[in-house]
């Protein structure tokens, strides 16, 4: 249901970073804790893209993406192997 | 792998002596995003390389089962990425899956292997394709990246392993694996390889194996090379001899005790079982009494083809014939089967069953023919490998080449045998398997020879290289062969034809791409501001006053929809115009090279201009057009044509695909 928790890869806009944060995954933390305060980051990723994974519940991945910041939030999708 | 490197011509004396020195003096690190490595394999002897590359940042993980000694000078990282899948199953059992790099699986062994494998010689599958195993870049470095379980392949590890290789500082990265078809913002394969290759990294998946469905391709982002499968001139035969006469081949990769040569009762499967689909040989779904003894006809589907033979050997079965359904058509898949068993396609399937049903006593005889050589035609398009048009996309044509990937032999992981079941316990090194996950590889393996042979050269030149003299038709002329159809392929499936890398060193003109090209056509693509920043990671503003066009980006082939006119259209004889702009960089010594088209339709006018292109230098540019005027067509349907740059010594080609929609 709602609370179920799912995977979701978060893409931030890191050039608009907030000047109060030195460390862009302090920046990211404080953006998830805002929605989600147990929420914990699977992934940080820094050069393909800007931006984490963590896992929430389809409401806190909504609120996420209405932060500012948040360039976009997509579900975890599973690939195969050819 | 053995074969391949032939099949390729990779072991001629003098592109053999080309790439092995262009290999020695590079160091040009190949990163696999798979289900992780088994550093064992004779494949990553390291004997005869030099220290690891100074650029290279990456490390050996250590992790279950997995030590810092398991790295050396070949395979030079090994990491896993686990979080996505952990998050989504919970952890992870270690007491059947290791997390650490090692490979429980065997698939990431055989895609490291197929790339950058050392020579290792007398390899073979129980004597089956026996000879030397090599990678296609068998001085290249590998780094295994595991971010595929035993639960699938998930899409947070994967963007992690992708971020990690970039920053280890791979040159090429080879991605066996795919998605649903997604628009590029959504799909990180194409997130993570676009910043890749922005990175000078050249990305290289496999196309699918949705084939022969049309539009059934992943990894269809213009800055990966998208490649489909072939076979090669290998076959495993197996010979069927039944009561009545009627004689039938088929193929299997079986090793071990003989049937009898004497002829044996034959039944099939939906005849010995109760259950609604006995035909296919399900787990516990035959009776004893009406198998026992006897050769079983099952169908293929739903289950794994080898544990078929399994549920006949538990029923009391001898032996099985494998038959395709018209899910599989003619396609023939070579299996260590654990029991004597032979594939065969639909045909022959359905008249072995039709003798069954005729027959009161019906027997037969099955015979293992091992490895033959020369098989001719071939290449063939493999009946699975994806096809397009390009579901995203469609004036992008994909996939962009093909590459051996039927019944290929490469390392294989010490955790399980050949066929992955459980009851398999045999121990192997080497392991023959088919899928785009095969071809992949191989062109990953022939870029890094290319990246090697020329390191100035960006992505886009060298899958420009790899495409444009890659070949679409035998040697007499007749067109590469579909197995899914038994007539020609068309671009729709080959791209623009199997790879020739002897011919790619050397191709005279290239078609590259920036970064800046790629923007574009992300415009193009009307995307959004923040949708370009997904992938591009930087705020770009497409320009309102500027044109943006797909046709545009500066591809090395052409995929042309036309729309169908429609009601009171319907009749209009007017044609539809479309202009393509492209771009030459010369790669050779200067020369003037002329423009040729050959085209299936002559309805469909082509016309280029300027029709000569002359370079006076390396490096130099040369932009042209090409119109295509079309008619309209009923919707579905299709045509094909080609486009040489020659100068008399290279052939810069380009395959054309129209479409009417």
């Amino acid at each position: 249901g709602q609370n179920q928790k799912k995977t979701y890869i978060i893409y931030m806009d890191k050039s608009n970073i907030p000047a109060d944060f030195d460390d862009h995954t302090l920046w990211y933390d404080s953006s998830l804790k805002s929605v989600s305060k147990g929420a914990n980051m699977l992934y940080t990723y820094n050069n393909v893209i800007h931006g984490y994974s963590t896992q929430l519940t389809a409401d806190e991945a909504k609120s996420l993406e209405q932060q500012p910041g948040i360039l976009s939030v997509h579900e975890e999708v599973r690939y195969e192997l050819h | 792998t053995t074969r391949s490197p032939t099949f390729l011509g990779l072991e001629g004396r003098e592109s053999k002596s080309f790439f092995l020195q262009a290999e020695t003096r590079s160091e040009v690190i190949i990163g696999v995003l798979d289900t992780g490595v088994w550093p064992e394999s004779k494949s990553f002897d390291d004997t005869g390389l030099g220290p690891v590359p100074m650029s290279w940042k990456g490390e050996c993980q250590i992790g279950k089962n997995f030590k810092a000694s398991s790295c050396n000078r070949k395979l030079i990282g090994a990491r896993f990425f686990s979080q996505g899948y952990e998050a989504a199953f919970g952890a992870i059992d270690e007491t059947t899956e290791s997390k650490s790099p090692r490979d429980d699986d065997g698939h990431g062994t055989h895609t490291a292997t197929t790339a950058a494998g050392s020579v290792v010689t007398g390899a073979s599958l129980f004597g089956y394709a026996a000879g030397t195993a090599r990678g296609m870049a068998s001085h290249a470095r590998v780094a295994a990246y595991k971010v595929c379980w035993a639960g699938g392949c998930f899409s947070s590890d994967i963007l992690a392993g992708m971020d990690q290789a970039v920053i280890d500082g791979v040159n090429v990265l080879s991605l066996s694996l795919g998605g649903t078809i997604s628009d590029y913002y959504r799909d990180i394969v194409a997130i993570g390889g676009f910043s890749a290759a922005s990175q000078g990294i050249f990305v290289s998946c496999s196309a699918g194996n949705g084939g022969p469905g049309s539009g059934s391709l992943s990894n269809a982002a213009p800055w990966i090379t998208t490649v489909g499968a072939g076979t090669m001139d290998r076959e495993f035969p197996a010979y069927i001899s039944l009561g009545n006469g009627k004689k039938f081949s088929g193929v299997s990769l079986y090793s071990g005790k003989a049937l009898p040569s004497s002829v044996m009762p034959l039944v099939y499967a939906g005849n010995a079982s109760q259950a609604s689909n006995g035909n296919l040989c399900t787990s516990g779904s035959l009776i004893p009494e009406k198998v026992d003894g006897k050769i079983v006809v099952c169908d293929r589907g739903m289950n794994a083809r080898a544990q078929k033979g399994l549920v006949v050997k538990d029923a009391g079965g001898i032996g099985m014939i494998l038959a395709n359904t018209d899910s599989y058509g003619d396609e023939l898949v070579a299996d260590a089967h654990l029991i004597p068993t032979a594939a065969v396609g639909q045909t022959a399937g359905d008249l072995i069953k039709r003798y069954i049903a005729s027959d009161s006593n019906p027997t037969t005889t099955i015979a293992f023919g091992g490895t033959k050589l020369g098989v001719q035609p071939s290449p063939v398009v493999a009946a699975f490998s994806s096809r397009g048009p390009n579901p995203i996309t469609p004036e992008i044509l994909k996939p962009d080449l093909i590459a051996p990937g039927v019944n290929i032999l490469a390392g294989w992981t010490g955790k399980v045998g050949p066929t992955g079941l459980p009851e398999d316990t045999r121990n192997v090194g080497f392991n023959i398997i088919s899928g785009t996950s095969m071809s992949c590889p191989h062109v990953s393996g022939l870029a890094a020879l290319l990246k090697a042979a020329h390191p100035e050269w960006s992505p886009a030149a060298i899958r420009s290289a790899l495409m444009t003299t890659g070949y679409s038709t035998y040697k007499n002329g007749k067109m590469i062969e579909d197995v899914a159809t038994g007539m020609s392929s068309t671009p729709f499936d080959h791209g623009a034809g199997h790879v020739n890398p002897a011919a790619a060193l050397n191709p005279g003109l290239v078609y590259d791409l920036t970064v800046d090209d790629y923007i574009n056509f992300l415009c193009a693509l009307d995307y959004s501001p923040s949708m370009i920043k997904v992938i591009a990671k930087r705020d770009i503003s497409c320009e309102n006053n500027k044109e943006y066009r797909v046709a545009d980006l500066n591809y090395p082939s052409f995929a042309i929809p036309l729309e169908t006119a429609w009601g009171e259209h319907a009749n209009s004889s007017a044609p539809t115009v479309t202009r393509y702009t492209r771009t030459l960089t010369n790669v050779g010594n200067p020369a003037t090279y002329k423009a040729s088209v050959s085209s299936e339709m002559q309805e469909v006018k082509i016309q280029v201009e300027p029709q000569t292109l002359t370079f006076s230098r390396k490096k130099e540019k040369k932009t042209y057009t090409v119109t295509f005027t079309a008619s309209s067509k009923p919707s579905g349907t299709t045509s094909f044509a080609r486009l040489e740059w020659s100068d008399g010594q290279h052939v810069v080609a380009s395959p054309i695909a129209f479409s009417w929609t």
